[in-house]
Order: C-alpha cells, then sequence, then structure tokens
C-alpha cells in the first residue's frame, strides 16, 4: 500500500458516497446511468471472488464487501424507491457489446487459465469501459447536476491516482501488471472531456455544461 | 514479487 494508492481507494469510496448523498437529498435518480452502475456491480462481484480464496487485511476485506454491497443498495435504490425519476431513454448505450467485448478480452489476456483468474481479467476489461453509458447520457443532456459531476470527478481522480501508484510500485517494488496499466490508463483517458469542463466550469461556480 | 498481477489492489 503506498498513499496513492490509498488516497485513491478513499476517492472512490467518496464518490459513491457522493451519489448516495445526490439520491438521499434529492430523492432523485436523474442524471445517473443505470447501465453504468449495473456494470460496476458486475465488475465488484467478479474481480472480489478472491473474497473467499484470497486474504489480504482487515481492509482489503472492508473495502470489497463496501464495493459490491454499495453498488447493490445504488441498483436497488434506482429501480425501486427512485424508480419513477430514472429516465430510460436518456440512457440508451448499447451496453451489450461492453459485456461482450470484456469477454473477448479476459480470455485473449488473462494470465491464467482458471475460472477466477479469468472473472477477474473480465473486471478490469469491463471496467475499463462501465463509464461510457453515464458519459453517453451526459453527452446527451449536455448538463448535470453539480453533484453529479461531484460524483464522477472523484471517480475519475480515482483513477487518475492508480496510474500514479502503479508508476510509484514500478519505481519501489519494479512490478507491474501489463493488463490493469494498459485499462486503467484507457479509462482514465475516457475522462478527459469530462475533467476539462469540471476544471474550466464546475471549481468556478458554474454549471456543467458541454459546449 | 514475481507475480504479474496487482491482485492486492482493489
Amino acid at each position: 500500500m503506498n498513499i496513492f494508492r490509498l488516497v485513491a481507494d478513499l476517492m472512490h469510496l467518496g464518490s459513491i458516497l457522493i451519489l448516495l448523498l445526490k439520491m438521499f437529498t434529492s430523492r432523485s435518480c436523474a442524471g445517473i446511468s443505470f447501465k453504468t452502475q449495473a456494470l460496476y456491480l458486475i465488475v465488484f462481484v467478479t474481480r472480489y471472488l478472491d473474497l473467499f480464496t484470497h486474504f489480504v487485511s482487515v481492509y482489503n476485506t472492508f473495502m470489497k464487501i463496501f464495493f459490491i454491497s454499495s453498488a447493490g443498495y445504488i441498483l436497488y435504490m434506482m429501480r425501486v424507491p427512485l424508480k419513477d425519476t430514472y429516465n430510460k431513454h436518456l440512457d440508451a448505450f448499447r451496453w451489450e457489446f461492453l459485456l461482450g467485448g470484456a469477454g473477448v478480452l479476459a480470455l485473449v489476456f488473462t494470465h491464467k487459465y482458471t475460472v477466477i483468474e479469468t472473472l477477474w481479467t473480465y473486471s478490469i476489461f469491463l471496467e475499463m469501459m462501465a463509464i461510457l453509458p453515464q458519459l453517453l447520457q451526459l453527452q446527451r443532456t449536455g448538463e448535470a447536476e453539480t453533484i453529479t459531476t461531484h460524483y464522477l470527478f472523484a471517480l475519475g481522480a480515482y483513477r487518475a491516482l492508480y496510474i500514479v501508484n502503479w508508476i510509484y510500485r514500478y519505481e519501489t517494488e519494479h512490478h507491474v501488471d501489463a493488463i490493469s496499466t494498459m485499462a486503467g490508463i484507457v479509462q482514465t483517458a475516457l475522462y478527459c472531456d469530462f475533467f476539462y469542463v469540471y476544471f474550466t466550469r464546475v471549481l468556478k461556480g458554474k454549471r456543467f455544461k458541454l459546449p | 514479487n514475481d507475480s504479474p498481477k496487482n491482485h492486492d489492489e482493489l
């Protein structure tokens, strides 16, 4: 564990708390992609199967359980109490391609052909693209509530800090995981346009609005 | 650390 990864994980945890806060305070899930949230649940479940086989630390176990359970709870919120505020027509990304594409990439690139290992690789490639339905929705509406942009910023910052963590690990441990690193760089790059608008507008007190 | 994986990461 290093400081970059710790802060990254706390940003990730914080992003989820911001999303829950948005849902609780506005009693609405408007602007949030159900597909992206569902993809995150699949990502966490397929990646954290090692909860049952491989103990890392109390911190690691706690975070894994938090990510799986909060993702499940968010889906429940969107499907049951806040169902009427969900706009299906804006959440139009063809996510079958993401589910299938990540499957092909996992079968090609996995380190080992075991079920747990292949599902771990699947989760990495699925997470790489899981934000796309959310970004498409943002593009379609052209604007977003400020709290939703804070959620996305925290999520993007978590990904960006993981890259710093890998550089640090490479320098100190001479250790690099090609799959995580390549997928992580692609995933972070997807946030570039969002970051630009966030820094130039939201942080200056203006509304998030695409040009 | 000869593992190619980062399985201690979240």
